[in-house]
C-alpha cells in the first residue's frame, strides 16, 4: 500500500477482549474487597473466578507475551473494547477522567508494542471497538459529536483512519482495510444498539444513533461489495436478544444475511465466556414483517 | 439508470419474499415452526434466574453462567433448523463469535485466527480501479450530515401514505435504507460459508494458567488450550455450515428431550409402552441399538462437557 509499503500477510490475526486493568489492584488483597485492600490471597497475575479485574501486570504481560509471541505472525489485532476496570467499588468511583487516561495508557502500550519502528505506521493494524466500561457513566453514551467522541478520536489517532474523522466524531464507528481493497475490518459502536444504555431507544427511530449507525452500516457495506472486499463485524457487546433492542438486533441480522457475499462474521468481547451464537434470519424476517404490519 | 432499474428488482423481491407473504413457510414441517424474534423470547430463563446488575455492570464473581449456558444450549442450539430449512451452506444463518476476556472472570484467554489467504497474490496483483476512497468519504460525510434533518423532522411526517397505496409503492415512497435490499442472486456466498479467500480454517485458544503461575509452578505464559479442529468438534474449516453442524450436536439432546415430552403430552406415550411391549421379543435387537443410542449420547455429552470448559476458559467454574 502506499502507506505501508510492501506488506507480508500471514493469514492470521489476533482477537484481544477486555482487558479491565485495575491500577488499585494489590497482590494479597482480600477479594470480597475488589483486590483493592485489606489482607487476603489475591493472586500477582488476579485469580480466576474470584471477582476481582486485572492487575496491571497482567495487562503489562500479556501484551509483551503478545509481542514475543505473537506480533511477527498476525496481519492485524481486533480489539474490542472495555479497557478500563469495572465501576464496582464506591471506595474507588471512576471519573471521566479516569477513563479517558486509563484509556489513553492501554492506547499508548498497544501503540509503542505494535508500531513500526522506521515511521509512524503501525506494523500490526489494530481495530479498537468501544466497550461499555470505556464510557462515563457505564453503559452512556449519547449520539456524537460530544466531548467523549472527540476524546476517544485522540486516544485511538493512531488506529483510526484520519479520512473517518468526522464520521468518527458523530458516532464512534469507523472501519479499517487490513488488506487494501481486499479486507476491511467494520467497528461498529454496539452501545447504540445496547438495552442497556438509557440514552438510546431503539433503531427503528430517524432521530437514534442505531437507526443512523444502520444507514452507515448500509452505506460502508454497499462499497465494499463493488469493490469486491470482504469484511468482518467487529464490536464489544455481542448481538443477542438480551443485549440488543430487537429492532436492532434484527436489522443487524438482516443486514448480516443480505450481505452474506461480503460479511464473514462477528467478533465480540464484553461476556467473558468463549461460545458462539448462531443468528437466524428467518426469526428476523419474521420479526420484522410483524412489526410493520403492525404500522 | 441501470443501477435504479437493479434496485427496483430488488425492493420488488424483497416484499414479494418479506412483506407481502402471510404463509409460513415453516409450518407444514416436521421441524419446529420459527418464531419471530422477541423482546423476552429468548432469555427469559435467563431474566428469571439472575438479577438485574448480572448484564449491565458486569465484573464481580460470576454466578449463573453455567444456567445462562443452559438457556442459550435451549433457545438457539436446540432450535437450529435441519439441513433443508438451513440452506445448503447454512446461508439462513449468520454467526457472531464470542471471545474469552483477558480479565480473570475466568482465565484470561486470548483467540487467534487463521484464514485462508490462497490467491490474495493473484488478487493483489490484479489492477482493478476504483473510484478513490476520498470521493466515497466524501459521499458517506454528505448522507451522515443529512442525519441532522432527523433532529428536527417529525417522525411521521417521514412516512405519509395514501389509503389506497399498496405495499410496494408505500415501500418505493420511503424506503427506508436501515433495511438492505436482497442480496443479488448473481453474487455467489462469500468465505463464511463457501471455502476461498478470507475464509476461517482454524483458530487457536490459548489461556494463562492463574492457578499455575501464581503458585510459581509456571511461568506467565499463555498456553494452547484448544483449536477449533481438535477430536471433540472436528471442525475442518469454519465455515457457517460447520458451526451448524457443531450447533445441532450441541442441542441435539435437548431437542429430543423436548420432542418426547411433546410426544408424551399427545397421548403418544401409551402407543409407544404398545410397541416398546412388542419389541421385548426382540430383545437383544433392542439392547443393541440401545447401546448405540447411549454411545451416541454420551458423545453429545462429551462434546458439551467440552465445550462447556472451553466457555469459562479451563478454570473448572461449570463443575
Amino acid at each position: 500500500s502506499t502507506e505501508k509499503g510492501e506488506q507480508i500477510i500471514h493469514g492470521r490475526f489476533l482477537h484481544i477482549t477486555d482487558i479491565h486493568p485495575d491500577p488499585y489492584y494489590k497482590t494479597g488483597s482480600k477479594q470480597d474487597g475488589f483486590c483493592h485492600s485489606g489482607k487476603g490471597n489475591a493472586g500477582k497475575y488476579g485469580d480466576a473466578i474470584l471477582g476481582c479485574d486485572s492487575p496491571m501486570v497482567l495487562m503489562e504481560d500479556t501484551i509483551k507475551w503478545i509481542e514475543d509471541n505473537l506480533k511477527d505472525k498476525i496481519d492485524f489485532i481486533v480489539w474490542t473494547g472495555d479497557n478500563i476496570r469495572h465501576d464496582n467499588d464506591r471506595r474507588y468511583p471512576r471519573t471521566e477522567l479516569n477513563i479517558f487516561e486509563m484509556n489513553q495508557q492501554v492506547s499508548d502500550l498497544m501503540y509503542d508494542t505494535f508500531k513500526n519502528k522506521k515511521d509512524p505506521n503501525l506494523k500490526v493494524d489494530l481495530i479498537p471497538s468501544l466497550g461499555n466500561n470505556d464510557v462515563y457513566p457505564h453503559n452512556l453514551f449519547s449520539p456524537g459529536p460530544t466531548l467523549q467522541t472527540r476524546e476517544l478520536f485522540k486516544i485511538w489517532r493512531n488506529f483510526i483512519p484520519a479520512s473517518q474523522l468526522h464520521v468518527f466524531n458523530r458516532g464512534a464507528y469507523f472501519f479499517q482495510e487490513v488488506i487494501p481493497n481486499q479486507l476491511a475490518i467494520l467497528s461498529i459502536n454496539t452501545l447504540y444498539l445496547f438495552q442497556s444504555n438509557p440514552l438510546v431507544d431503539n433503531c427503528d427511530k430517524k432521530k437514534e444513533p442505531g437507526y443512523k449507525l444502520f444507514e452507515w452500516l448500509g452505506y460502508v457495506l454497499k462499497e465494499m461489495r463493488s469493490r469486491n472486499m470482504k469484511v468482518w463485524l467487529t464490536g464489544h457487546v455481542p448481538p443477542n436478544e438480551k443485549n440488543y433492542d430487537i429492532s436492532c438486533l434484527r436489522k443487524y441480522i438482516v443486514w448480516s444475511y443480505e450481505y452474506r457475499d461480503v460479511i464473514i462474521g462477528g467478533l465480540y468481547g464484553h461476556m467473558n465466556m468463549d461460545h458462539f451464537i448462531p443468528l437466524d434470519s428467518v426469526a428476523a424476517y419474521k420479526s420484522i414483517r410483524k412489526s410493520l404490519k403492525g404500522k | 439508470a441501470s443501477s435504479k432499474d437493479v434496485e427496483d428488482e430488488l425492493v420488488q423481491k424483497f416484499l414479494v419474499d418479506n412483506l407481502d407473504s402471510d404463509s409460513d413457510s415453516d409450518s407444514d414441517d416436521e421441524d419446529d415452526i420459527t418464531e419471530p424474534l422477541e423482546d423476552s423470547n429468548m432469555y427469559r430463563v435467563f431474566d428469571e434466574n439472575h438479577d438485574e446488575d448480572f448484564v449491565r455492570v458486569q465484573g464481580g464473581i460470576p454466578s449463573g453462567k453455567v444456567k445462562y449456558m443452559e438457556t442459550l444450549r435451549e433457545s438457539l442450539y436446540a432450535t437450529i433448523k435441519g439441513k433443508r430449512k438451513s440452506g445448503t451452506s447454512s446461508e439462513r444463518y449468520s454467526l457472531a463469535f464470542v471471545s474469552a476476556s483477558v480479565v480473570p472472570t475466568f482465565n484470561p484467554g486470548l483467540r487467534v485466527w487463521e484464514y485462508n489467504i490462497t490467491d490474495l497474490g493473484e488478487k493483489l496483483t490484479k489492477k482493478t480501479q476504483f473510484e478513490p476512497w476520498d470521493s466515497f468519504f466524501t459521499g458517506l460525510e454528505t448522507m451522515m450530515q443529512s442525519f441532522e434533518k432527523y433532529d428536527i423532522e417529525d417522525e411521521d411526517d417521514t412516512f405519509k401514505i395514501n389509503e389506497n397505496d399498496d405495499l410496494a409503492t408505500i415501500f418505493k415512497k420511503k424506503r427506508d435504507k436501515t433495511f438492505p435490499l436482497p442480496k443479488p442472486e448473481k453474487l455467489p456466498l462469500g468465505p463464511g460459508y463457501v471455502p476461498q479467500t478470507f475464509t476461517p480454517e482454524r483458530y487457536v485458544q490459548y489461556f494463562a494458567d492463574l492457578e499455575g503461575i501464581n503458585s510459581g509452578k509456571k511461568d506467565f505464559s499463555y498456553e494452547f488450550e484448544y483449536s477449533t479442529d481438535n477430536e471433540i468438534y472436528e471442525l475442518g474449516t469454519l465455515v457457517v455450515d460447520e458451526w451448524i453442524k457443531l450447533g445441532r450436536k450441541l442441542g441435539k439432546p435437548i431437542k429430543d428431550k423436548k420432542k418426547e415430552e411433546e410426544d408424551d403430552e399427545g397421548g403418544k406415550k401409551k402407543k409407544k409402552k404398545k410397541k416398546n411391549k412388542k419389541k421385548k421379543d426382540g430383545k437383544s435387537k433392542k439392547s443393541k441399538n440401545k447401546s448405540a443410542s447411549d454411545n451416541a449420547e454420551d458423545v453429545l455429552q462429551k462434546i458439551w462437557n467440552t465445550y462447556l470448559k472451553h466457555t469459562f476458559i479451563s478454570s473448572n467454574y461449570e463443575n
